[in-house]
């Protein structure tokens, strides 16, 4: 599961 | 992934691509300031340094290699291409762009979510991409008009932008714990930047005359 910091946005 | 996200993404896309376009084309760079380019270039370096250790999506590298790709390869164009440089604006294009990487590092250095090296300088792409457009502004008031490649370009970059916003709205409500208030306040500044050559740029369209 992606920590909700994780960088998923451009 | 959102609409607004993937509009935003592919604006932003498409306004590298415009530029780059034209560059290639017609072997010109007037009215484009190499300084914003090359922030531009500095930005996608510190922001995708984690391109090949934390793999998101190849949506997500695959947009991350063309845009590192096009930012370097308009800045090599500007700077090492003959036919082009020699239409560069030199003596026009003054703005002290370092000052503006100094002060974005100082800056992340100082306010971030953590302090690791990666984090750090996201941060700081994050504050430079916020100002990376001031010296493409700047030139663009002292030329007092521009090419309607130019200016479709920095309106695409601020479509760009203004589609960003909508995004984080939307995750902010249908995503519980969506908090980023850096990456929410730069945005926000960048897309304000834009704001007064949204209205010339709107003026110019609606009167159906040339920008200046």
């Amino acid at each position: 599961s992606k920590d909700p910091s994780a960088k998923d946005e451009l | 992934m959102n609409i607004f996200r993937l509009a935003g993404d592919m604006t932003h896309m498409f306004s590298v691509l415009v530029l780059l376009l034209k560059i290639h084309t017609i072997k010109s760079c007037a009215g484009v300031s190499v300084k914003t380019q090359e922030l531009y270039a500095i930005v996608f370096a510190t922001r995708y340094l984690d391109i090949f250790t934390s793999f998101v999506s190849i949506y997500n590298t695959f947009m991350k290699l063309v845009f590192l790709g096009s930012s370097f390869s308009i800045v090599w164009y500007m700077r090492y291409h003959k036919a082009v440089h020699r239409t560069y604006d030199r003596e026009q294009d003054t703005f002290r762009h370092w000052f503006l990487v100094l002060s974005c590092l100082l800056l992340a250095l100082l306010i971030h979510e953590k302090f690791t090296f990666l984090e750090v300088l996201w941060t700081f792409s994050l504050y430079l991409e916020a100002v990376a457009i001031l010296p493409q502004l700047v030139l663009l008031q002292r030329t007092r008009n521009i090419d309607n490649l130019t200016g479709q370009y920095i309106f695409l970059l601020g479509g760009y932008r203004g589609l960003y916003i909508l995004n984080w709205i939307y995750r902010y409500f249908t995503e519980p714990h969506f908090v980023h208030w850096i990456t929410w306040i730069t945005g926000l500044v960048q897309t304000l930047l834009y704001a007064d050559f949204f209205y010339y740029y709107f003026l110019s369209w609606k009167n159906n005359k040339k920008l200046n």
